[in-house]
C-alpha cells in the first residue's frame, strides 16, 4: 500500500494572527491558511517549547524538549550538544520517502545545524537567493514595489516557485505509488525585517491598525522576565529613536502602528505563497494523498507589554499557529482548544502516515536513544477534540 | 485516554555571569513561570531552590497577562499546585 506524502510548511516568527484564529486586531487576511485550517485539525492552544528559532525548531523536529537537545541558542547543534537524534525528515527518509528541504527548516549555518542537517535529506538542500536589498539593517520594514520584486524576486516567492517545481518533479512518482515525498518548505517571513510586496499593505489601512491593549509591563513583573528586544533595536530606523529597550519605555505610537501594519502585511504575503504551493498540490492531484502540516516556529510580541520579538515566556511569545490536514480524517475541519505542544507534531506525523507509533522517551535520560518521543500524538484529538 | 493538562516551555537568561532558566507551565487557567539558576554542563539541571523571580498569570480574568499574582495570598494554593 502506498504511503501518504507529507508537505511540511513552516513560517518564521508567525504568531497565530490568522483569520481563522480571530485573534488579530484587525482580523488578518489569510484566506489560504484559513482554507487549510478548514480541513485540518486546528490546534488553537499550541505552545512551543522555547520562543527562539533554533531551540524551538530543534525541539519540534526531534520531538524532544530543549533540556534534552541542549539547544537553547542559535549556536549549538543538537547532534553535538544533545544526541544523535532522528529528525522528522530523517525518519521519513529512512523509510523510503524522498525527503526534500528548502528555506528555513533547521536554523541555518554550520554551527547551528551543520548547514541544515544534511543527514535529514535525500538530496541537496535549496536556499533561495537572499538579495542584500531585502535583508539590510537600515529599515525594520519595507514594502517592495512590483517592479523591484519582479527584477529581484523576494526569497519567499523564490521558495514557493521552487516548491512548485519540486512538486511537479516528484509528484508523478508519488502518484503512481513508487516513492512518496516529504517536502519541507520553510518560509522566511514574517521575520524581521518585515519586507513584503507592497500590494499587501492595502489590506490594512492605517486607520484600522490599533495599539495593543496591554501596552505596559505586567504589574509586579520580576525584572528577569524582560527581554530588551535587541532583534528590533538593531535596525537603523529604530535605533535612531534612541529607545533603550527597558521596561515601560516602548516605541512611539506611530512606529508601533507601522510595525504592526507591516507584520500583518507580511503574514498575508506568506499566506499568499503558501496558497500557491497548496494550489499546485491540488492541480497535480496529490491533495487526497498528502498530509499537510503548517506551523509558526513560535509567537511574537507586537508591542504587547511594550515588548517586541520573542525571547520571553509571555503568552504571545509561546503561543503559535499549528494545523495538520490528514486526508480522510480531518477533511471537515476539527478545532480543538485542548493544550498541545510542538513536541507533539513528530509522533502525530508518524502515526498519521500509518507507521508504528513512537515509543515514549525515558524520563531519566534519553540522550542515547536515537528515536523516541517526548510529546504525545495528536491523533486522539482528531477523533475527540474536546 | 486522558489528554495532557499542561504545556511546558522554557527560556534562558544570563544574569551576572550566571545562567538562569525560566521554566513555564501553562494549564487551562494559569501560566506559571519560575526563573531559577541553571547548571549547564554536565548536568543541564535547574537548581529549583535558587529563585530569581516567579510569575503567575490568571488567564480567566487576565488574558493579557497584566497582573503577576505569584505573591498574592489568595493565589498561594494555586501556585503551590503549579510548583
Amino acid at each position: 500500500k502506498s504511503r501518504k506524502n507529507i508537505l511540511f510548511l513552516v513560517a518564521d516568527d508567525m504568531r497565530p494572527d490568522l483569520g481563522v484564529y480571530r485573534s488579530g486586531d484587525p482580523v488578518i487576511h489569510t484566506p489560504n491558511l484559513d482554507a487549510l485550517a478548514g480541513k485540518s485539525l486546528l490546534l488553537k492552544k499550541a505552545y512551543v517549547q522555547q520562543a527562539y528559532c533554533s531551540p524551538s525548531r530543534t525541539s519540534l523536529l526531534t520531538g524532544r524538549r530543549p533540556d534534552t537537545t541542549h539547544v537553547y541558542d542559535l549556536i549549538h547543534y543538537f547532534r553535538k550538544s544533545g544526541g544523535n537524534f532522528t529528525t522528522i525528515p530523517q525518519y521519513f527518509k529512512d523509510r523510503g520517502y524522498n525527503s526534500i528541504g528548502m528555506g528555513k527548516i533547521f536554523h541555518p549555518g554550520q554551527k547551528a545545524s551543520d548547514f541544515d542537517d544534511p543527514i535529514s535529506w535525500s538530496r541537496p538542500y535549496f536556499h533561495p537567493d537572499e538579495n542584500e536589498a531585502y535583508r539590510g539593517r537600515s529599515h525594520s520594514w519595507r514594502a517592495v514595489s512590483k517592479d523591484e520584486y519582479n527584477d529581484k524576486p523576494l526569497p519567499d516567492i523564490q521558495l514557493a516557485n521552487k516548491a512548485i517545481e519540486v512538486l511537479r518533479q516528484v509528484g508523478p512518482a508519488a502518484k503512481r505509488g513508487e516513492q512518496p515525498f516529504f517536502l519541507a518548505v520553510g518560509f522566511y517571513k514574517p521575520h524581521l525585517p518585515f519586507v513584503f510586496p507592497e500590494e499587501f499593505l492595502s489590506l490594512y489601512p492605517p486607520e484600522n491598525i490599533n495599539l495593543p491593549k496591554n501596552g505596559y509591563i505586567p504589574a509586579h513583573m520580576p525584572p528577569i522576565a524582560w527581554s530588551k528586544y535587541w532583534e528590533l533595536l538593531i535596525y537603523k530606523d529604530i535605533s535612531e529613536l534612541q529607545v533603550s529597550g527597558q521596561p515601560n519605555t516602548s516605541l512611539p505610537r506611530d512606529v508601533v502602528r507601522s510595525l504592526r501594519r507591516a507584520y500583518y502585511s507580511s503574514i498575508s504575503y506568506i499566506d499568499n505563497e503558501v496558497g500557491r504551493v497548496l494550489q499546485e498540490l491540488k492541480m497535480l492531484g496529490l491533495e487526497d494523498n498528502t498530509i499537510v502540516s503548517f506551523l509558526g516556529d513560535h509567537g511574537w510580541q507586537l508591542g504587547e507589554h511594550g515588548e517586541w520579538c520573542k525571547h520571553t515566556n509571555f503568552e504571545d511569545a509561546l503561543h503559535a499557529p499549528m494545523m495538520i490536514h490528514v486526508p480522510g480524517i480531518t477533511d471537515r475541519g476539527i478545532i480543538t482548544e485542548r493544550l498541545t505542544e510542538f513536541v507533539d507534531l513528530f509522533p502525530t506525523l508518524v502515526e498519521s502516515a500509518g507507521f508504528t507509533p513512537l515509543s515514549l522517551c525515558s524520563e531519566v535520560n534519553s540522550t542515547q536513544t536515537i528515536l523516541c518521543r517526548e510529546g504525545t500524538s495528536l491523533m486522539p484529538l482528531m477523533k475527540n477534540p474536546t | 485516554r486522558k489528554w495532557k493538562s499542561a504545556a511546558f516551555s522554557q527560556y534562558p537568561r544570563y544574569l551576572n555571569g550566571l545562567l538562569v532558566m525560566g521554566y513555564s507551565v501553562r494549564n487551562e487557567r494559569f501560566r506559571y513561570t519560575e526563573w531559577v539558576q541553571f547548571n549547564r554542563k554536565p548536568s543541564f539541571k535547574p537548581k529549583w531552590n535558587i529563585l530569581y523571580g516567579a510569575e503567575l498569570y490568571d488567564h480567566t480574568t487576565d488574558p493579557g497577562e497584566n497582573y503577576n499574582r505569584a505573591n498574592e495570598p489568595e493565589y498561594h494554593d494555586h501556585r503551590v499546585t503549579l510548583m
